[in-house]
């Protein structure tokens, strides 16, 4: 399973 | 947290401070596009809405997302308001719907998931990529640009390709990929390299950023 997509960018 | 990515955000946190200093030293908002600004300001706020329930994940991020969030807003409220004279809606123009509406269109198609924070964070990275438009429009019809202008419009460039090295290097050393965010982030940086060609043949020569 893919692994969640991280929004730890500005 | 790499090298690039600290110089990125600082050079998008300098962008703005260069922002509010040419209105301070000038007087004045001319040159800048309001709707610029304004689609900034969607950007922050639809990629931003996190910081409600992650304030605590990075105090780093979290005060940026802030910051920009308010000084974008603060701009406007002056480009409105104490320097409203020098706006130009004759040279304002561009259509800034159909980047809207570009940018809703591929947020819909392809989220990483189909949740509300999700599509709005996909619109978001779609709508920063084009969202100078209106700006390099504005400076293409006015054929010259003050040069605080330029650095301010160099250093807001700056971030989205400094940007670049730093997902290659996330790619490589930690494994971490975001299509999305890297192709909008080329495409955005692609936008500016006329400009970028510019700023180095001209601005950075002691000469007046001049269209050829």
């Amino acid at each position: 399973k893919k692994e969640e997509q991280k929004h730890d960018e500005l | 947290m790499n090298l690039f990515r600290i110089l990125g955000d600082l050079s998008h946190l300098v962008s703005i401070f260069i922002l509010l200093q040419k209105m301070r030293s000038t007087r004045s908002c001319a040159g800048i596009s309001l709707r610029t600004q304004i689609l900034y300001l969607m950007v922050y706020c639809t990629r931003y809405l996190d910081i409600f329930w992650t304030f605590n994940a990075s105090l780093y991020n979290s005060s940026m997302k802030l910051v920009f969030i308010l000084s974008t807003a603060y701009t406007i409220y002056l480009m409105r308001t104490v320097y409203k004279t020098a706006l130009d809606p004759q040279i304002d123009t561009f259509a800034t719907y159909y980047l809207v509406g570009g940018a809703g269109l591929l947020a819909v198609l392809f989220p990483y998931k189909y949740t509300v924070y999700e599509v709005l964070w996909s619109f978001s990275i779609w709508l920063e990529s084009v969202a100078i438009l209106p700006q390099l429009f504005m400076l293409q019809r006015t054929g010259e640009a003050e040069t605080i202008t330029t650095h301010y419009l160099f250093a807001l460039g700056a971030y989205r390709a400094l940007y670049i090295p730093n997902w290659l290097y996330r790619w490589f050393l930690e494994g971490h990929f975001d299509p999305i965010a890297t192709v909008a982030g080329i495409i955005q940086t692609l936008l500016y390299s006329d400009f970028f060609y510019i700023y180095y043949t001209k601005v950075l020569k002691g000469k007046k950023f001049e269209l050829p």
